[in-house]
């Protein structure tokens, strides 16, 4: 699912 | 983790250092839009209150600590400590007509309708304009410092690589965040202009002059 990628990015 | 990205958030880290030495260094914020600071220490705490309930690496943790710690204490550097400097009568952008775009579109457009998410969102979008009262400070005073230009330089790379890196992770990783990339591409392109004067400019060894 695409929206967990970017909660690891800060 | 990847180069583009890994090389951002050291563009970033270093610079809020450079902000850091800047103020503390010259004992001055002259130049520095405390209104941008704002905006960004409003990011960081609607981004990184997942410090409470996600743990992803000890590199993740740090860094979002490092960055809370330090937007919080440029602010208590130019609204405290230094206050005197403090340009208050170019530092006149209307940040209320920043923040709340911002979060009438996170209620719109979002990946979930849920707090953290809605906040994440916010923060995505609040700090794509972020840098414009201090691009507007810049204006009207008509010119920078040069150590401000290198830390506007490396606040707008920070970015620029990450535009990198979520095209790598398209195509090594295959995810890609929409919401993320147009955010980051908007806030990219509102440093064009300056990196077109900071590169035929500062580095040449010139004052950063904006042309009048």
């Amino acid at each position: 699912h695409q929206t967990n990628i970017s909660k690891d990015e800060l | 983790m990847n180069i583009f990205r890994l090389l951002g958030d050291l563009s970033h880290l270093l610079a809020i250092i450079i902000l850091l030495v800047k103020i503390w260094k010259t004992r001055s914020c002259a130049g520095i839009s405390g209104k941008s600071q704002i905006l960004f220490a409003v990011v960081y705490t609607s981004r990184y209150l997942d410090l409470i309930n996600a743990f992803i690496s000890p590199y993740n943790t740090i860094m979002k600590i490092v960055f809370l710690a330090a937007s919080y204490g440029t602010i208590y550097l130019m609204y405290m400590k230094f206050k005197a400097t403090y340009d208050v009568n170019h530092d006149t952008f209307r940040i209320e007509f920043l923040i709340a775009p911002a979060a009438v579109l996170a209620l719109i457009v979002n990946h979930a309708f849920e707090p953290l998410e809605i906040l994440w969102t916010f923060s995505i979008y609040l700090e794509s304009v972020a840098i414009l009262p201090q691009l507007f400070l810049v204006s009207k005073t008509g010119e920078a410092e040069s150590i401000t230009s290198h830390y506007l330089f490396m606040l707008g790379s920070y970015r620029a690589l990450y535009i990198f890196n979520w095209i790598y992770r398209y195509y090594a990783e295959n995810h890609y965040d929409l919401i993320a990339i147009v955010a980051g591409i908007v806030q990219t392109v509102l440093y064009c202009d300056f990196f077109y004067l900071y590169i035929t400019k500062v580095l040449k060894g010139k004052k950063l002059q904006l042309p009048a």
